[in-house]
């Protein structure tokens, strides 16, 4: 079984074996980037990407790291820093963000140029 | 057979489904239907909470937005799977035939399917909404549902569509933002109502001094809604049934209410068909009899003589002390100090209330006359419409505005906002 002390449950832990892989490099960050939308590389609202081909690389993916960083409030620097990685490993939602535009805003989005999917 | 049938439809292009405009920008669709069903698919239950809460968390969350938009949701436990609009499910890893996988716990909990299925990654600690560990399968269920209708992520704080699980207050809601982005797929929610008030009660404060507050309520068939003026919303968790908030009262379709107040009175009654109720504002509950031992419901004819029934609509003018009682096209003056209607009515509504722009008047059948004490006016309603009638304070800015006059019609929806009906299985929860 899964280890828990509590009656509720409510501590119990994963095993290691379940734990979702984190994103501690640039390589994994790519994937991020592209799997989400941040990146002008097709990311299809479908499997994982396999190749890191398909994952933006150079300017592109400096452009990518500087739109997330924006909408997460962190530093526009384009580079893959502490903070970055933190926003990148919390807890979300599968399904591709919207497109930011250049600018920082704080309204809400226009319709993402990445479909969201069609029903399955 | 049917998972990668499928699967291949995901990746083909949708008939019908996103459209591009002129510009090349991608509309996005929306469910074109009422009445939504959905499904916890029996294969697929977490391994973490009983059915019986995930069911529960879900028709919660569905009622969440069924609560804002003019959508209903229907759990549907018999039909064909593929009758069933929106399925959810749980997994790990590999899961369901879907082509996302997911990755174990942290980072991805839960996706959606445009207009189609959601499925939460059973490797998360999902909670119920009691607990203050975990990730929140309530407000998880809430952000999916909405990708399912169409909604995108969207950085904006407070929004339930913020991409990264932020741990919300027990009492999380939608918040106006998030209302408006689904009324613009879905549109506001509209619809007449039966009766509308606004309840004086009276409070004393610390100093022994009488405090008088008043809360709006609207009627429509058995279940009524608190309407929060200050919040331009209806109290979270409405509407309610009748039965159970009103005490002794016919339990839908009302016609009208008054409240006589005076300096010497304080009565309120409800009526629907040839009888009326009084109802006691202090023991929460309508009269079973009056101080003459007469029980209720009496007669409209007996009570109010010279009204007809049954009636559409009613309100007590209290500069006047008239109620003005309403039928067909005809409005009835009642003189509550006489007990008698005025000499000169019955008269047609449009002229003892006339229109202030030609033909802009409900001229005859009125839903609901409302006086609020919000705005200091009296409102008619017909249908998806209102129109205000000239008050004092109208008066006095201009004096060339006819008295009683009515102002041209507008929609009850941009006035007072998201009073939605739910599906009828979810007004218990």
């Amino acid at each position: 079984e899964k280890l828990f002390h509590s009656r509720d449950r409510s501590d119990l832990e994963p095993s290691p074996l379940h734990w979702a892989k984190p994103i501690t490099n640039l390589h994994s960050a790519q994937r991020f980037l592209s799997r989400y939308g941040w990146s002008e590389v097709s990311s299809a609202w479908g499997p994982i990407p396999k190749e890191s081909s398909e994952a933006p690389t150079g300017t592109t993916l400096a452009e990518a790291m500087r739109r997330f960083q924006r909408a997460n409030a962190l530093p526009a620097s384009g580079k893959l820093d502490v903070a970055t990685l933190a926003a990148m490993n919390r807890p979300r939602c599968g399904v591709p963000d919207t497109r930011m535009p250049l600018q920082a805003t704080l309204t809400t989005p226009p319709a993402p140029r990445t479909p969201l999917g069609p029903r399955p | 057979r049917a998972r990668p049938k499928r699967f291949l439809q995901m990746l083909l292009p949708r008939l019908g489904g996103q459209q591009e405009d002129s510009s090349g920008r991608r509309a996005i669709q929306a469910f074109s239907k009422k009445t939504l069903t959905w499904r916890l698919v029996s294969e697929a239950y977490s391994s973490q909470l009983s059915v019986e809460e995930q069911r529960y968390i879900f028709r919660l969350a569905f009622r969440m937005w069924s609560e804002v938009t003019p959508l209903n949701f229907r759990e549907d436990l018999t039909a064909p799977g593929t009758a069933v609009d929106i399925k959810l499910g749980f997994g790990r890893g590999r899961h369901l035939g879907c082509p996302r996988v997911f990755d174990g716990s942290g980072q991805e909990f839960a996706h959606a399917w445009h207009l189609g299925d959601i499925h939460f990654d059973d490797d998360e600690h999902f909670t119920p909404p009691t607990s203050d560990t975990g990730i929140s399968l309530l407000q998880v269920a809430v952000h999916e549902i909405g990708h399912a209708l169409g909604l995108s992520h969207t950085y904006r704080m407070g929004s339930i569509m913020q991409p990264n699980y932020i741990p919300q207050e027990p009492a999380f809601e939608l918040d106006w933002s998030d209302r408006k982005a689904v009324q613009k797929l879905y549109g506001s929610c509209e619809g007449s109502f039966d009766v509308a008030f606004d309840w004086i009660r009276k409070e004393r404060n610390r100093y022994g001094e009488v405090r008088v507050r008043f809360s709006t309520y609207f009627f429509r068939k058995s279940w009524y809604w608190l309407y929060e003026n200050r919040n331009n919303r209806t109290r979270y968790g409405d509407p309610l049934q009748i039965l159970t908030g009103w005490r002794g009262i016919p339990t839908q379709n009302l016609d009208a209410f008054v409240h006589i107040w005076t300096w010497t009175r304080d009565e309120r009654y409800f009526f629907k068909g040839n009888q009326y109720w009084r109802y006691d504002s202090d023991k929460d509950q309508a009269h079973t009899e009056d101080e003459q031992g007469r029980s209720y419901p009496k007669l409209i004819s007996e009570g109010f003589p010279g009204i007809p029934s049954p009636l559409d609509t009613a309100f007590y003018d209290r500069r006047q002390q008239l109620i003005y009682f309403f039928k067909e096209s005809s409005v009835f003056a009642f003189d509550v100090n006489r007990n008698q209607v005025l000499n000169s009515y019955p008269l047609k509504i449009t002229e003892a209330f006339p229109a202030i722009t030609p033909q802009n008047h409900p001229f005859s059948s009125i839903d609901l006359a409302y006086y609020s004490y919000a705005h200091n006016s009296v409102f008619f309603f017909k249908g998806n419409a209102y129109w205000k009638v000239v008050s004092d304070k109208d008066k006095q800015q201009n004096s060339r505005l006819p008295s009683n006059g009515v102002f041209p019609k507008k929609s009850t929806s941009g006035k007072w906002f998201d009073i939605c009906d739910v599906h009828p299985s979810t007004l218990n929860m």
